[in-house]
Order: structure tokens, then C-alpha cells, then sequence
């Protein structure tokens, strides 16, 4: 049983805008 | 086929046939009879002229055409022809016929740089010490083999006509058994203009090259004139044994057809991208082909590096320039930062080197192992790309730690 990749929508960027990929 | 390589295509040495290199080359000299025109010497009329082409033309025991100085006076002035081969040429031998008698005091030269500057061939001198200030006859030892020697051969009076001086570039030099590895000789024989300088004749109280003709009006006794059938310089076209012969260029300039990955006028060089080993004059055992840089063709251009060729065993010291394809190393034969090898392709496909496409919130950089592609992963994140949680974590919802441990 894999694990689903990340979900990007679920992390919250505030403080963290500079690593924030271009999605 | 090409005698630059064998029946196999194996490189071997291969050098210009011996030709006659001053053969309808021009010749100039410093002194010319005809202008003015004198009873026997017209350089308008054809049947009374001595041009100096007649050095360097086609001469039949028949006909024997000859250049011929102006009648010269009293003290004995200078008289000089001087030959450009227009292109660097082993000479072996330099010859002089000559339709008068010979001169008393001559001195051959030749210069490497077209015509820049001289130095000295041979001396010849009935006087050598008072004339050149060189002894007579002297040996040649394996200390001075670039030296001049002055003799006092060839500078008989007789025969008044047809004698010869002839010069042989490696007659009596220790090295020439060994020429192959002689640079010091390899050197002397080179040259790209030749010249000659008559200084003396057989002064005045002698026949020689004495002028009967009283051309001036009730010459002196003591006017003479020199005169040359043949000027001939026996030699090959060099091109350091990567040649078998020389051609003209666009412009007509004389140049090698150069082989074994060589160019340059004279096979001087590798030919770009051929910089693996160090260039090379060919020798009767190896060719010493220049060798095309291994790049696995992921590079067109590459440089020579003499410490790698030494640490290498001699073998190789190319090191490629510009690898391409997200290629890296001297030999373009693994893949730059940030890429990985894909071992399914062969290294000299375009696409032997994958990017590590490094998750940017799971992976700790963006380097991936240049073997197996793996990211370096955060805690908790696997994946080759670091692209999801470990077994026994959870997605959370902070990008600096991404993965937590499963409650």
C-alpha cells in the first residue's frame, strides 16, 4: 500500500510563501 | 591507396616525394645583365637574354640556359640570388651550375622564416679563415650540428664552365643516421627561402669570370661577371610525415595535404577536438596520429592537459569543453548536479541523464544520488522524489515538516 503523493492545497504557506512551488 | 595509412586504414608515416623545390620557382637576383643592353646581353631580345629564370627553368644537356650577372669591376662587390621556396621544406642538398667559372669565395644560407632572417648554410673559400673567419674543412661534432662549415672544395677555377657547388645539408652531421629523433637536425634542413652570395671570383689576374667582351668601352682586365645554368634544391615539402604530398591552397599558397587528424601548413597541429595527446612528429615506427578527445559525444570542443596526460600514463589528456545533455567530468561521462543517470540508456545518449525533479517541500535539496536518482528526504518522506509520506506518518500541514508521525 503506497502512500497518496502530497497534496499541496492541504499546506498552509503562511510565514512560508518563499517555498511555496509553483503550482 | 593512401600511404598515410596501411591496407588495414592503420596510420603510418607518410612524407612528400623528393622534388627539385626550386624548379620554376622565382629566383631573385641582385645583379641581372641586359638593361642596358650590352653586344652580348640584351634582356629585350629573347635570344640575348640571361633572366634569372633561367635558374629555376628546364634544361636539357642541349640547351643549358643561363642567368648572368652585369659585368662587374674591379673590387669584388656582392652578387646575390635568392631563392623562396614559399613553403618550409627539408633540404638535403643545395646545387649550383654554373656557366662561368665558379666564384673564389661563396656562401650559401637559408632562412626559416621566410626571408626575416638568415643563417648561415655553408662557406665555400679558397680563404675560409680571411673571407668568413671560419676554419677550413672543420668536423662537425654532435655540439655544433647547426653550424656552417666553410670548405675549400668547389672554388677551383677550373672548369670555366659547368662546374658545380653543391651543398648536402647532412653530409658528414652525426645525427643524420638518427634524424628521426634529431630535432637539432630536423631543424637545420628546414628552410623556406634559400640564398646564395657570390663575394669573390677568381680575381683578376685569373681567367675567371673574366669579362672579354670589353662591353664598357676598353674594360679594365679586372671585370668579371657570374653566371648560373641550374639552381637546384634538393628536398620533400615538409610536413613532419603527415603528408604524402602538398597542394595548392585556395589562395595557391603551398601547403600539405595533412592526414592523421593534423593541420596547419606544415601538419603543425591536431585538428580541433583532436587534443587527446600531445602533437607529434610522425617516425618511421609510429604514425603518432593525433586522437579525437573522448566526449561520448556530449562535447565538441575539448583541451589538452599535459598533468592528466602524465598521470594518465601518456595515454590521454583531453579534457571536453561544454559537455552538453546535463553532462558533467572530463570525459563528459557522468551527469551534472542535479541529474541522475539513467541506466537503461548507453552514456553517449542525449537522454543518459535524468533530472532529480527533487519534491520542493519533501526533499532536504535538490541533489539527487547521481546513480540511483534518490532525493535526500525530509523525516518522515519517501519516495525517489520525496514526494509522500513514509509508512506510519501523515501529511501535516506545514511545508517545513511535512510528514508527522501517525497518531
Amino acid at each position: 500500500d503506497v502512500m497518496p503523493t502530497f497534496d499541496m492545497t492541504l499546506f498552509d504557506w503562511t510565514d512560508y510563501e518563499d517555498l511555496r512551488p509553483d503550482m | 591507396p593512401d600511404p598515410c595509412y596501411d591496407e588495414k586504414g592503420v596510420p603510418r608515416r607518410c612524407i612528400p616525394e623528393f622534388v627539385n623545390a626550386a624548379f620554376g620557382k622565382e629566383v631573385q637576383a641582385s645583379s641581372t645583365c641586359g638593361k642596358p643592353a650590352t653586344r652580348h646581353c640584351d634582356a629585350s631580345d629573347p635570344r640575348k637574354a640571361h633572366p634569372a629564370s633561367y635558374l629555376t627553368d628546364l634544361n636539357t644537356a642541349a640547351n643549358m640556359t643561363c642567368w648572368r650577372s652585369e659585368t662587374l669591376h674591379q673590387s669584388p662587390q656582392n652578387v646575390t640570388l635568392t631563392l623562396s621556396l614559399a613553403k618550409k621544406f627539408e633540404v638535403i642538398y643545395v646545387s649550383l651550375q654554373f656557366c662561368s667559372p665558379r666564384p673564389e669565395s661563396a656562401a650559401v644560407f637559408k632562412s626559416m622564416d621566410y626571408g626575416k632572417t638568415w643563417v648561415p648554410y655553408q662557406y665555400y673559400s679558397s680563404q675560409c679563415r680571411k673571407i668568413y673567419g671560419k676554419p677550413n674543412k672543420a668536423t662537425v661534432t654532435k655540439q655544433n650540428e647547426q653550424e656552417a662549415l666553410c670548405t675549400d672544395g668547389h672554388t677551383d677555377l677550373y672548369p670555366l664552365t659547368g662546374g658545380l657547388i653543391a651543398f648536402s645539408t647532412l653530409d658528414g652531421r652525426p645525427s643524420a643516421q638518427d634524424f628521426d629523433n634529431s630535432p637539432v637536425l630536423q631543424d637545420w634542413v628546414t628552410a623556406t627561402d634559400i640564398r646564395v652570395i657570390f663575394s669573390r671570383p677568381h680575381l683578376f689576374r685569373e681567367l675567371g669570370g673574366r669579362d672579354h667582351e670589353d662591353e664598357d668601352g676598353g674594360a679594365s682586365s679586372s671585370s668579371y661577371y657570374y653566371a648560373v645554368g641550374e639552381f637546384q634544391v634538393g628536398g620533400r615539402c615538409k610536413c613532419h610525415g603527415h603528408a604524402s604530398r602538398c597542394t595548392k591552397d585556395k589562395e595557391g599558397k603551398l601547403v600539405c595535404d595533412c592526414k592523421h587528424n593534423t593541420e596547419g601548413p606544415e601538419c603543425d597541429r591536431c585538428k580541433p577536438f583532436h587534443y587527446d595527446r600531445p602533437w607529434q612528429r610522425a617516425t618511421a615506427r609510429e604514425a603518432n596520429e593525433c586522437l579525437a578527445c573522448n566526449c561520448n559525444l556530449h562535447a565538441r570542443r575539448c583541451r589538452f592537459n599535459m598533468e592528466l596526460y602524465k598521470l594518465s600514463g601518456r595515454k590521454s589528456g583531453g579534457v571536453c569543453l561544454n559537455c552538453r545533455h546535463n553532462t558533467a567530468g572530463r570525459h563528459c561521462h557522468y551527469c551534472k548536479e542535479g541529474f541522475y543517470r539513467d541506466m537503461s540508456k548507453s552514456i553517449t545518449d542525449r537522454k543518459a541523464c535524468k533530472a532529480c525533479d527533487c519534491h520542493p517541500v519533501g526533499a532536504a535539496g535538490k541533489t539527487c544520488n547521481q546513480t540511483t536518482g534518490q532525493c535526500p528526504c525530509k523525516d518522515g518522506v519517501t519516495g525517489l522524489t520525496c514526494n509522500r509520506c513514509a509508512k506510519g506518518y501523515q501529511q501535516s500541514r506545514s511545508p517545513v515538516a511535512p510528514c508527522i508521525i501517525t497518531l
